[in-house]
């Protein structure tokens, strides 16, 4: 995907 | 938010609050290594860039600021308060972490999502955490007993950790989009670093013994 890892995790 | 990532970042705040009590209540920091705690410094420094730019949600940023806060507020306590750091076992705490801090930047700039400034930052401390443990469970063999709250320590990091491999397991399902290849797998590769710790862990529960690592 293209907007990188998942932000909401810590 | 699903209940095994919520579980698992309760299971991180108490290892970390675990480890202040220890150090606050006893005035020492023996057996604990001040290389993994600089490690950790560094993996919520590199993984939180976003802090001030990305707002997810309170939750969100709060854990971040207490992660950073608490692992900094750990290092600074076994370096520079007068009586912690006379306790603190540098002739045991030896691990080259150095080496563990090129290998994954190295790795972050082969291995990541995009090629970004953040991205590689990002997937540095997601590499950087899976070893963090290292010289840790070193020092904790090279010591031989472990004293229980820093076994509790070791013990609600790997906890979790197995947590967080149980949300990507229920997010996969869950979710048409699952690109977090890098956290999953750098997250088996830690939590396996644990396996050994848990096996003795478990073996002294049972036998009502005090915990020891084979040297």
């Amino acid at each position: 995907d293209n907007d990188g890892h998942e932000k909401d995790e810590l | 938010m699903n209940i095994f990532r919520f579980a698992g970042d309760m299971f991180h705040l108490i290892s970390i609050l675990v480890l202040l009590l220890k150090i606050y209540a006893t005035k020492s920091c023996s057996g604990i290594s001040l290389k993994t705690q600089e490690l950790y410094a560094l993996v919520f420094v590199t993984r939180y860039l976003d802090l001030f730019t990305d707002f997810i949600s309170v939750y969100n940023t709060v854990m971040k600021l207490v992660f950073i806060g608490s692992t900094a507020a750990i290092v600074w306590c076994m370096q520079w308060h007068p009586v912690v750091k006379r306790s603190y076992d540098r002739e045991l705490d030896t691990f080259r972490h150095y080496f563990l801090v090129g290998a994954c930047f190295v790795l972050a700039l082969f291995l990541h999502e995009n090629f970004t400034f953040q991205e590689i930052f990002w997937a540095f401390s997601i590499y950087l955490e899976a070893v963090a443990i290292l010289p840790q469970l070193v020092l904790l063999q090279r010591s031989g007993n472990v004293d229980n709250l820093t076994g509790q320590y070791v013990f609600f990091l790997g906890a979790y950790r197995a947590f967080y491999i149980l949300n990507w397991i229920y997010r996969y399902f869950m979710e048409q989009r699952f690109s977090r290849w890098i956290s999953c797998i750098s997250g088996l590769v830690q939590t396996a670093l644990y396996a050994d710790f848990f096996y003795y862990y478990f073996l002294s529960w049972k036998n009502n013994a005090k915990l020891h690592l084979p040297a």
